[in-house]
């Protein structure tokens, strides 16, 4: 899957994704990205996520609104992100990861599986990465 | 508030090969997300751009390039949602569109639903404008190959599946008695970590107990490792 989330100048949050799901998955198979609250959230008095990984794992953490929740909290997005693909890897032997922006404008972004392609730009920045440490 | 937007390709087991032209995929997606949401001051348009640059990109597993189901479809999700009014829009199970977060931004905008799946949400698209495609235009090479992988895995699993089945069920091999349910997992369990050693984590005695333990395992598509 592929996914997005966006902070503008006026402070509002956005987020996006698509998928075209998992080889070989049964013909009428819906994941986690078309679930609010599993694989996506947006709330501009908190901030937006979006989740990717093994879709079944993800909707049974109801990942996207764990993380939202974190943060509404006071937790920093990185924090909850990670906390987040924790609970789903120890509790439900599931892995993936996860993007984020706060209100604020704080950064999360973690992943649990193998490898996870990301690009970050802002109005004088651009980073990407792939590999855990990047 | 400093604008910034960011964007992934999915987690899963990337190939070492296919790094590089992964990561020039997310650099394009994220630059042209963003100066789309500098253009329009809205982060909703933003994320859109971004998600769109990517299902065209043939490499990434979402609208063009989608992974294949059993029956060697393409079959996409799309979703999106933005913060203020917390609209959201999605699609779920769509074969003929193109460029699915384009029709889950008309669900959030044109529609009073949250998600529409299947041939609704492919004659909702139609209906708003998104020309239907036919399904063979959205596979590719890569997702081909990754479903006759697939596909041999399946096969290779339900063949040994029935000669495990031919060989110790009671009613096709007399000789074998109705031995109990423990013995029988516990030969189940080796038979399987003699020829599937990377499933017999999974096929623990707590799950294989009976045949249709052993047909539901090697029914599910091979999760090996993949994501959506």
């Amino acid at each position: 899957s592929v996914g997005a989330v966006a902070l503008d100048a006026q402070g509002r949050t956005a987020v996006a994704l698509s998928t075209g799901g998992i080889t070989g998955k049964l013909p009428g198979r819906l994941g986690d990205s078309a679930l609010p609250g599993c694989g996506f959230y947006a709330d501009d008095n908190v901030g937006t996520v979006c989740c990717t990984g093994h879709g079944e794992m993800i909707m049974r953490a109801a990942l996207a609104q764990r993380i939202i929740s974190a943060i509404s909290r006071g937790e920093r997005p990185q924090k909850a992100c990670q906390e987040g693909l924790d609970f789903m890897r120890l509790r439900l032997d599931g892995y993936g990861g996860v993007i984020a922006i706060s209100a604020s404008g704080g950064i999360g972004l973690s992943f649990s599986a193998f490898r996870m392609p990301w690009a970050y730009r802002t109005t004088d920045e651009l980073h990407y990465g792939i590999e855990k440490g990047d | 508030t400093k604008p910034m937007l960011i964007v992934h390709a999915g987690a899963s087991k990337i190939p070492d090969e296919l790094c590089m032209a992964y990561l020039r995929g997310v650099r394009e997606a994220a630059n042209s997300g963003f100066i789309a949401m500098m253009e329009s001051k809205s982060a909703r348009d933003g994320v859109e751009a971004a998600v769109m640059a990517m299902e065209n990109n043939p490499l990434f597993f979402a609208g063009t390039g989608g992974a294949l189901n059993l029956e060697g479809k393409v079959e996409c999700d799309a979703a999106i949602m933005e913060g203020r009014t917390m609209k959201a829009g999605a699609v779920g199970g769509v074969k003929t569109v193109r460029n699915p977060i384009r029709a889950a931004r008309m669900v959030m905008d044109k529609s009073d639903h949250v998600l529409l799946v299947g041939e609704g949400a492919e004659k909702f698209a139609a209906r708003n404008g998104l020309p239907a495609v036919d399904n063979s235009n959205l596979i590719t090479e890569y997702a081909l190959k990754n479903f006759k992988k697939n596909q041999v895995f399946n096969r290779s699993i339900h063949n040994s599946y029935s000669a495990w089945y031919q060989r110790f069920c009671p009613i096709q091999n007399p000789c074998c008695c109705l031995s109990s349910l423990f013995r029988r997992s516990i030969r189940m369990k080796l038979y399987i970590k003699t020829h599937f050693p990377h499933l017999s984590d999974r096929a623990s005695s707590k799950e294989v107990t009976s045949k249709t333990d052993l047909k539901r395992i090697c029914s599910t598509p091979a999760m090996d490792g993949s994501c959506d």
